[in-house]
């Protein structure tokens, strides 16, 4: 049994063995968190020193892009970093800090900035970063979305958390209650992570729906190529669906994937901390996954991965459906009200819009993407 | 004026605390999207990158390659720049793919600069941002060249992801903490 997530447990249930570490030094990964954070280096070394004894990793983080100020760490911030190298063990990483920035900038827009205008760059981003789809302006998602469109062409993987509100829910004039879908996790053009909790919270067992994974359909970007069929299979096959008036069937559906967000043991302020959840804990874990299967491609002068979601979406057909845990039990919340009760999606087999395609195996997931 | 962003909320999310309008000497900093070339060009290419059947498969793109690729029009940079000129702003800083500019500039200016804005403090916690709780217009002409302007209405990002899941524990009355993992 186990008292919570770490990074052994998190290694032991996909399968990751001491072998799969990072091994060349020109591989990289980064984490950006919008939130003013600090990480604290030495939170980071304690961590490794508490938690990371049954793999090789580094301590350290390769460079910070930003402000590091001296303020106290912050817990995401922290778990951005400990998670991110604990799947991407070995691996350089970066953190982009936003920390002490100017008070009349965007922090997240600034990030942007950052992508195009450094010629090297990390190929992996984990962002745990949202906002409600219907909190801005067209203008400006139809731009940030290029902008992601940018950072595919240049080979980055893109990965951001799916949002920790469910389906989310708002009301639209006239008083009906929708689902209210969460950017950047609605752009076709990133990978989107939901999040997951043990079946049984202490033991290393299959995993279910954690209730608060982030999932859904666009009502700006309409669904891309890559994803029809699949989605397509879930709102046909489906045993239970919300009405259909709460969300919109033909919009960028999400997340892709899944992955562990449930009771994370985080070291920050030199304090470990339990009971840390929320998908911004499974973004990293992906993210770090997805670095390592870079490390292996760029050692057999494979180019790195860039935009997964079109490989991911094939996985099945190709034969690797065993790259990834189906997750198949649980729904998300989402509306508190007569015609939904609270309740949102709910994951069944194959891809859905609680878990995406499920949690990853990774010695399948990396012989899938090796091909 | 066109506002670019006439469907962008101004209203200041919970929590931020109208500190009053800041003087007009007050220096603000404000992000240009500028309109790019070959958006249609970038997603074709993406698909076929991204795709493991595509014969170009993993031929990425340098940074250099991508800004000959979306790089706005002689025409945009040259009328946004003499729009800033006019003003009198001269504190701007582009990017690689020069489809971003980022100006410094008196808070007097930028009203000038963008009809109906008006910057405002506002506080929350121990932070402090600068926004207008109005929209903002651009010169019809130059409706063509600016996708919008940042540092206006946005503000930071409340979202604690982590904190929020771990509050809502905390909010739902007679929920021991750890039930949930139970």
């Amino acid at each position: 049994f186990h008292l919570g997530v770490t990074p052994s447990v998190i290694r032991k249930r996909y399968n990751m063995t001491g072998g799969d570490v990072g091994l060349l030094p020109n591989n990289s990964q980064a984490c950006a968190q919008f939130l003013e954070q600090y990480f604290h280096q030495a939170d980071l070394a304690e961590f490794m020193q508490l938690f990371g004894s049954s793999f090789a990793h580094h301590s350290k983080v390769d460079q910070v892009v930003g402000h590091q100020g001296w303020g106290k760490a912050g817990l995401e911030a922290s778990l951005d970093v400990e998670y991110i190298m604990s799947t991407g063990a070995n691996i350089s990483t970066w953190v982009f800090s936003n920390a002490g920035r100017h008070e009349s900038q965007e922090p997240f827009l600034a990030w942007l900035l950052l992508l195009s205008n450094m010629s090297s760059l990390p190929w992996v981003h984990s962002v745990s970063y949202g906002d409600d789809e219907d909190s801005l302006s067209s203008a400006y998602l139809q731009r940030v979305n290029v902008e992601f469109m940018k950072a595919a062409a240049r080979g980055l993987t893109v990965l951001f958390a799916s949002g920790d509100d469910g389906a989310g829910c708002r009301r639209v004039p006239g008083g009906n209650h929708t689902f209210r879908p969460s950017f950047p996790a609605s752009s076709p053009y990133v990978t989107t992570v939901g999040g997951t909790s043990f079946k049984n919270p202490f033991l290393v067992t299959a995993e279910v729906t954690d209730y608060i994974s982030g999932g859904g359909f666009s009502n700006v970007f309409p669904m891309p190529d890559y994803q029809v069929a699949a989605v397509r299979s879930f709102l046909r096959s489906a045993a239970k669906l919300p009405p259909s008036s709460y969300y919109n069937s033909s919009g960028r559906a999400y997340p892709d994937l899944a992955a562990l967000s449930d009771n994370y043991w985080v070291v920050t302020n030199r304090v470990p901390l339990p009971w840390v959840s929320g998908t911004s804990a499974s973004t990293p874990v992906v993210a770090g996954m997805l670095a390592l299967v870079n490390d292996r491609r760029l050692q057999r002068g494979q180019a790195p991965l860039g935009f997964v979601n079109p490989a991911l979406y094939q996985l099945r057909e190709r034969g690797h459906g065993e790259a990834l845990y189906d997750v198949t039990q649980g729904c998300h919340l989402s509306c508190l009200d007569g015609a939904v009760q609270g309740q949102g999606f709910c994951a069944g087999p194959a891809w859905d819009p609680v878990t995406g395609w499920g949690t990853p195996n990774f010695p399948r997931l990396l012989r899938a993407l090796l091909e | 004026g066109v506002a670019p962003e006439r469907d962008q909320p101004c209203r200041p999310p919970p929590g931020w605390v109208p500190a009053g309008r800041v003087s007009p000497e007050h220096d603000v900093q404000l992000t240009l999207a500028l309109r790019q070339q070959g958006t249609a060009r970038l997603a074709r290419l993406v698909r076929a990158v991204s795709d493991p059947r595509s014969p170009r498969y993993g031929r990425f793109l340098s940074l250099e390659q991508l800004r000959d690729l979306v790089q706005p029009s002689p025409a945009t940079l040259m009328t946004v720049l003499k729009w800033l000129q006019g003003h009198g702003v001269e504190s701007c800083s582009s990017v690689a793919t020069l489809d971003f500019l980022q100006c410094h500039m008196p808070a007097s200016t930028a009203e000038r600069l963008l009809p109906g804005a008006e910057f405002h403090r506002y506080l929350k916690d121990q932070r402090s941002v600068v926004r207008s709780p109005l929209p903002y217009t651009i010169p019809k002409d130059l409706a063509e060249h600016v996708d919008f302007v940042g540092g206006l209405h946005r503000f930071p990002a409340e979202r604690n992801v982590v904190s929020r899941a771990w509050a809502k524990e905390q909010a739902e009355p007679g929920q021991p903490h750890g039930q949930r993992a139970a």
